[in-house]
């Protein structure tokens, strides 16, 4: 069973109707069977725990002011944030017990066709004011099977003489207000059952696995996608918005965003934003993908060799390190093993296709000062090209391809709001140690 | 449409406590994964089988009749009903 929190303190109560169901929909239900059915409904409550219950006319004035458990059949909007929604759909609701005026308040769906004992046509009357009745007294839905508390409405329960609550609901009941004629309420301690402790404070040291995954680089692909860059690494993947930003700290599964790549999916070589269409291009081992938006395009997979990737000794390409359009000239590179081609954009027959420049493969070594096996290629800022390899990227500034001096920054500090590497300060000379151990972050 | 049926299951599962309700004051989009993680939570709790899709079986349930009241009862709930309250 599960407990609202909330519990009368006091175990008279008092209750009475304010509205009664239209005889038009509901005309097999005169007042007074309503009265009948909702006390039988209330004594099933009250027949296991030690709970008083005190009718008072609706036009009294206890009841209009502060009556306990105030019933009313209403429809549609009713004013408390609850509306109802016609025949079907929701059926009642009941307020927890507390303080305010409308606590214990216990409201049935006019719309409903209400009966008791009916056809499965109908709603019973007396099923759904015992779930309410149980609301209205503290408890809440319970998953369990058999519960009057269950959410969902399962038909009549039967004969209203000799209805009793399931197990479920008679421990909840007694847990809030005692068992009838037995010691006083809530056995040993009167109150509302405590939440267990709170686990004690943990170290603020991140712990989760996903924070040294993040800062600890070696991504299997680097991709700018409209303005955002994207680091995949594993199944996941985290992003960087334009300002800097992350979306989160915490990595976002490939497969739940990227519709359509194989299940297990559990690295991607390379990934970039073509530049025609804004198709977005995943490459995966000898194949690849092409996605509209987040999701992948029909009849791909296609297989790698189609791009007409040889190398020098003429061997077909198997996979791809690195891919990305030079802002420099708009042309689309390839990586593979020290390797790269050039490809023109063609819109010959409608669709994007590739055309390979003669005079490739060349080795990665004409881009100098940068790694020649790199994890992945984007341009980024003013057209620069941004190299990345393990924790560190190189940055060649606008067209150029080899710079004299290009200082290697890191991924992490820089694009995943990881901290820095604490700085060693220089320690004087020390003639017993000449040898002094530093720590890195990793250490 | 299936689409219809996505944001009506999306609406019917913030309505009833499995994901947080929408915040007026900010655009909240629900993830993938949270909102198959919630229908897995409405397929336990209403004792059908748990596929964390919206198949035949769970779409029955949400059209069952039933209390208004949040089988979830968080504390984002219950904030914004004190608040509603005041």
């Amino acid at each position: 069973y599960a407990l609202s929190g909330l519990k009368w303190h006091k175990t008279d109560l008092t209750w009475s109707v304010h509205s009664y169901p239209s005889p038009s929909l509901s005309p097999g239900l005169p007042n007074s069977l309503v009265d009948n059915i909702l006390t039988h409904a209330l004594k099933a409550w009250s027949d296991a725990a030690p709970l008083n219950f005190r009718w008072l006319p609706s036009d009294s004035r206890v009841a209009a002011a502060g009556g306990d458990i105030r019933v009313s059949f209403t429809s549609m909007f009713h004013d408390d944030g609850y509306p109802f929604d016609g025949q079907g759909g929701t059926l009642a609701h009941a307020f927890f017990p507390g303080r305010n005026d409308m606590a214990g308040d216990t409201h049935f769906d006019d719309d409903e066709i209400w009966s008791y004992g009916g056809s499965s046509s109908t709603t019973d009357l007396f099923t759904v004011a015992v779930h309410e009745f149980g609301h209205a007294l503290g408890l809440s839905h319970s998953s369990s099977d058999p519960s009057i508390m269950r959410p969902y409405y399962q038909g009549p329960v039967g004969d209203i003489q000799n209805f009793m609550l399931a197990l479920d609901d008679k421990q909840a009941i007694q847990q809030l207000y005692g068992v009838k004629d037995e010691g006083p309420p809530g056995g040993v301690d009167p109150e509302i059952p405590r939440l267990p402790s709170p686990p004690p404070p943990r170290p603020t040291q991140p712990s989760d696995p996903s924070f040294s995954e993040r800062c600890q680089g070696g991504f299997d692909a680097v991709a700018n996608i409209r303005g955002e860059v994207f680091f995949f690494k594993g199944a996941h993947f985290w992003r960087t918005k334009q300002d800097g930003s992350l979306v989160s700290l915490n990595p976002a599964q490939i497969k739940n965003f990227w519709i359509g790549l194989p299940p297990g999916t559990n690295k991607v070589d390379a990934v970039y934003e073509r530049k025609s269409d804004s198709k977005i291009i995943f490459f995966i081992g000898s194949q690849y993908w092409v996605f509209k938006d987040t999701v992948a395009m029909a009849g791909y997979p296609r297989p790698l060799s189609e791009w007409g990737m040889r190398t020098k000794s003429g061997a077909l390409v198997e996979s791809v390190d690195a891919a990305f359009i030079w802002a420099h000239n708009g042309k689309t590179y390839l990586f593979s093993n020290g390797e790269f081609w050039r490809f023109d954009e063609s819109h010959g027959s409608g669709e994007v296709t590739w055309l390979q420049a003669p005079d490739y493969p060349r080795s990665n070594s004409l881009w100098g000062g940068v790694p020649s096996h790199m994890d992945d290629v984007i341009t980024w800022g003013e057209g620069d090209s941004y190299f990345f390899k393990d924790n560190h990227y190189w940055v060649l500034k606008r067209g150029g391809l080899n710079q004299d001096v290009v200082t290697p920054k890191s991924i992490a500090v820089d694009w995943l709001r990881c901290p820095a590497p604490p700085t060693t300060p220089a320690a004087p000379a020390n003639p017993r140690h000449p040898k002094e151990c530093s720590c890195d972050i990793k250490g | 449409a299936p689409t219809d049926q996505y944001s009506r299951a999306v609406d019917w599962l913030s309505r009833y406590g499995y994901l947080p309700p929408p915040d007026p004051r900010a655009s909240k989009l629900q993830t993938k994964e949270g909102i198959e993680k919630a229908i897995r939570v409405m397929q336990r709790y209403g004792g059908v089988h748990e596929t964390g899709v919206l198949d035949s079986e769970t779409l029955k349930l949400m059209s069952t009749p039933r209390c208004s009241l949040p089988d979830i009862v968080g504390s984002e709930d219950m904030l914004r009903r004190r608040r509603r309250k005041r």
